[in-house]
C-alpha cells in the first residue's frame, strides 16, 4: 500500500472524488491553501493497494487536468467596455506525491 | 521515529487526544472530510518514536474502537409513531498510515 | 524528492512563506490544531528536491526560531496594579518531518 497525497483544485475535487468512489477507492478531503498564490486547494490523502496505483493516478489525469479556458469578462470600470480579445486562464492541474506505507491499521 | 497518520470519527478525537497526552505522546489535529459519506472527521499527525508506536495502536484501538449503537428515534412524519425495532448504526473507526520519518527536526 | 511536513506557530507563516516564495519552493499550507494545548497551529506541506533540502531548513530555522518575549500586561482584576516584573512567554518554534517520497507526479 501506499499513500498518495494530491493537491488538486476545488473546481476539480467533486468529479474526482465522485470517480474514485464508484472504482471502491477510498480518500480523504482537507481544505488547504496554495503558498504562493494563497488561494484555497483541496488535499487528498489516498491510501491505495499497490496494483491500483496506476488506475487512480488516471482518473486524477482525466479529472484534475491542466487546462486553459475563457475568464468571464473581467469587471471593468466601464461596465460597457468589452476587452477585444477574451482572457484566457489556467485552470486544473495536481500535484501527487506517493509515498511508501510501512503498515496500514484498521480498528 | 514513524509519521502516524490517523482519520478517526470526531466523537473518539476528544477521549484520544487526552490519552496520547496523559501518556506524553504527541499530536496535530486536522479537521478533514470523509470522501464517500462526506461527513467530518479528524486526521491525527503523530510523530512517534519506534518503540512506541504499539503502544499508541493499542491506545487508539481502545478509544476509537467501531462500535454499534442504538439510534436516536429518527424523526418521522408522525411523531406518535415509534418504530417497531430501534435502529443501530455504526460509529468509531480508525484507519492508520505508519509511515518511515528519514529525519525529525525541532528548531 | 522528500515531503516536509512541518507544523509551525501561525505568527511566523507570513514570514516563512514569503522566504520560501522568494527562492522558487513551493508548499502548501494547512490549518492545524496542537495536541496538548488545544491552539491554532500550521501545517506546510512541502515537496523539495533532494539537494534544496539543508536550504529548505535553514529558511524554517531563521524564520520560526523558538524564542521568549514579554507578554503583554495580563489583564488583571484591579487594572491599576502592574505586575513587577514582566512574565515572559515562549513563541514560534518548528517541528519538521522529512519523509520519503517514492514518485512525484504533475497533471
Ligand atoms: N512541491 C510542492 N510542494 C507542496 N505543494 C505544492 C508543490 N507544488 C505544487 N503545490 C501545490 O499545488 C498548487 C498548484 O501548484 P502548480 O504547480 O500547479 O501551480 C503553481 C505554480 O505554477 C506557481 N508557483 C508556485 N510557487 C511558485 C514559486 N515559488 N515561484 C514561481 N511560481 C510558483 O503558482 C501556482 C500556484 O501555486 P500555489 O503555491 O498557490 O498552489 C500550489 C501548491 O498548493
Ligand atoms: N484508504 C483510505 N485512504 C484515505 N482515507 C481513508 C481510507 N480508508 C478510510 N479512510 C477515511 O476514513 C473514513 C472512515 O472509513 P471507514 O473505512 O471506517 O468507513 C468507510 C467505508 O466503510 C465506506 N466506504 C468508503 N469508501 C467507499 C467506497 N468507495 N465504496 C464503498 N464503501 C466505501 O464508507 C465509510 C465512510 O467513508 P468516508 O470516505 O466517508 O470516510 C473515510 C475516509 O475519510
Ligand atoms: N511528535 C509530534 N507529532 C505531531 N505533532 C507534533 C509533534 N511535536 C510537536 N507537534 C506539534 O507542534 C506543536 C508545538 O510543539 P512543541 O514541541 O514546540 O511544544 C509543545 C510541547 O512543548 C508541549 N507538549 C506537547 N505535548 C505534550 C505532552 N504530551 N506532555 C507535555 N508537554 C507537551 O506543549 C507544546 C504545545 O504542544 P501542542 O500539542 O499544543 O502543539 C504541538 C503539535 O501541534
Amino acid at each position: 500500500m501506499k499513500l498518495l497525497i494530491a493537491i488538486v483544485s476545488n473546481d476539480d475535487v467533486r468529479l474526482l472524488l465522485e470517480a474514485l468512489v464508484e472504482e471502491g477507492f477510498r480518500a480523504t478531503k482537507l481544505a488547504s491553501t496554495g503558498g504562493f498564490l494563497r488561494k484555497g486547494n483541496t488535499t487528498l490523502l489516498m491510501g491505495i493497494a499497490n496494483e491500483d496505483i496506476d488506475g487512480v493516478l488516471q482518473i486524477i489525469r482525466k479529472t484534475c487536468r491542466r487546462r486553459t479556458v475563457p475568464y468571464p469578462f473581467p469587471v471593468t470600470e466601464h461596465p460597457g467596455m468589452i476587452p477585444h480579445e477574451a482572457i484566457n486562464v489556467e485552470v486544473g492541474g495536481a500535484t501527487i506525491f506517493v509515498i511508501p506505507v510501512e503498515q496500514q491499521v484498521r480498528y
